[in-house]
């Protein structure tokens, strides 16, 4: 109970946002009561799971920067089960904010603290950098998930954001677990994705999760219409692996 | 002579790097002077146009945090008339080591003040965010140049984009233009990318560029091989919308 999770990887549009809504609406699905915390100022997770931002209250931003509660800024979805907590424009100004801040690390912990044990799970959708925001849901968190796309550049970082990982568990929070790497818009039809695999597989030993997510067109379609794909065609190819990701993480549990 | 084009879009994942290489490798092609500025800590333009990073001398973090002159950080790279400099895996502390520093929006700027008029033109590949390192580019450039992915994702993050250009252009650069839209990663077989270009196209009137990048696994595979696609497979379809487009930004002038 009350175990949280960051989604995070520096590299851009690697399928975080995908991987976090996916997922939560696949455990939701599963009799599970999940939390997503949107602390990516695009608010593309907060788009993906159907809320409007201009009708959010409190939002993620207050709660880090105004200490708000973060009981306030949850709001139910369309998915029994799945609630989340949106990420509004005003987050963007957040990173240099925080910076001054008295305990700037640990604001998300602090917010999690008198809500977490509510949820089976918490899910937080990191934005594509390394800066305070990440390091606040990697402070959270107890478990890390990294997405990694199977192209040549997504390789790159790898070292840079395992260093940063082992930042945080060093000075931040000493009991930060890699929850595992989840593959993502595998192509079979190319060289490429298999390499990357291979190398990744290489990389983290043991740590890489069973279901690669294959590229698959509903996927990158169902946000537009505000919907997981568990909703949105949850017969195709993207739903079905998404679906036994979940398993996973519940099997690790 | 001596113009400076940012390349830069806080949505990650959208060809900002795979732009700026190729259309920098095709800029030299045609017998321009051609400078890529690396200020993203991942480094991947850097790899993209076969430097590496261990033998790098001076590197831009070098430039930007403790004011080494940016001429000892070019370097040339295989391409004839392309040079870089290139970004280290210390430029990730610069977002918050640049914070205290005296003018510190305006270190790119200076640093390129001596050197800009000894190249046709200048491209600057941003980071997936808009922090003191796009801010610094954004602040240094004469035109702005947008990736945008044939997603939906991709599109709510242009307000955000163009409110923060907006704050430069009033703040920082008054003379910052947009230089122009290029769309990326069409599919054809999507309706999704279809809708996506008719979006943009109504939201930048007049601004997009006519060659529209399309999906093309060649491109994903030439930064494995630390080359550009005019060297890596100059008859590919994403090898020649590239050469499209450089003829595109040198008629703009
Ligand atoms: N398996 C997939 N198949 C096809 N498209 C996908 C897949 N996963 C994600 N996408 C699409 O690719 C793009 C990038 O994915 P997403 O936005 O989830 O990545 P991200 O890592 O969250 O990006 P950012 O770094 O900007 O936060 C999106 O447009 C998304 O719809
Ligand atoms: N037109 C294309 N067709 C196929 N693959 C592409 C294309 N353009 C870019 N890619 C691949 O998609 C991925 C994302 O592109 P790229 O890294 O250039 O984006 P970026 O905006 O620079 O990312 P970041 O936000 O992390 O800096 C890379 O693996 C790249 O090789
Ligand atoms: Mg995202
Ligand atoms: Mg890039």
């Amino acid at each position: 109970m009350g175990r949280v999770i960051a989604v995070a990887n520096q590299k851009g549009g690697v399928g975080k946002t995908t991987t976090a809504v996916n997922l939560g609406a696949y455990l939701a699905e599963m009799g599970k009561r999940i939390l997503l915390i949107d602390i990516d100022p695009q608010g593309n997770a907060t788009t993906g799971v159907g809320l409007e931002k201009k009708k959010v209250g409190k939002s993620v931003y207050d709660v880090l920067v105004d200490d708000a509660s973060l009981r306030e800024a949850i709001l139910p979805t369309a998915i029994p089960g799945l609630f989340a907590a949106a990420a509004t424009i005003d987050l963007a100004g957040a990173e240099i904010e925080l910076v001054p801040l008295i305990s700037r690390e640990y604001r998300l912990r602090r917010a999690l603290e008198p809500v977490k044990s509510e949820f089976d799970l918490t899910l937080v959708d990191c934005p594509p950098s390394l800066g305070l925001l990440t390091i606040n849901a990697l402070a959270a968190a107890d478990r890390v998930l990294i997405p990694i796309q199977c192209e040549y550049y997504a390789l790159e970082g790898l070292t840079q954001l395992m260093s940063t990982i082992k930042l945080v568990q060093t000075h931040l929070n000493t009991g930060l677990q890699l929850e595992g790497v989840a593959l993502t818009m595998f192509d079979g039809r190319t060289n490429l994705s298999i390499q990357v695999v291979d190398e990744v597989k290489r990389f983290f030993r043991g740590k890489v999760f069973r279901s690669i997510i294959p590229r698959n067109v509903r996927l990158s379609e169902a946000p537009s219409h505000g919907k997981p794909i568990s909703v949105y065609d949850p017969k195709s190819r993207g739903a079905e692996v998404y679906r036994e990701l979940a398993r996973e993480v519940v099997e690790n549990g």
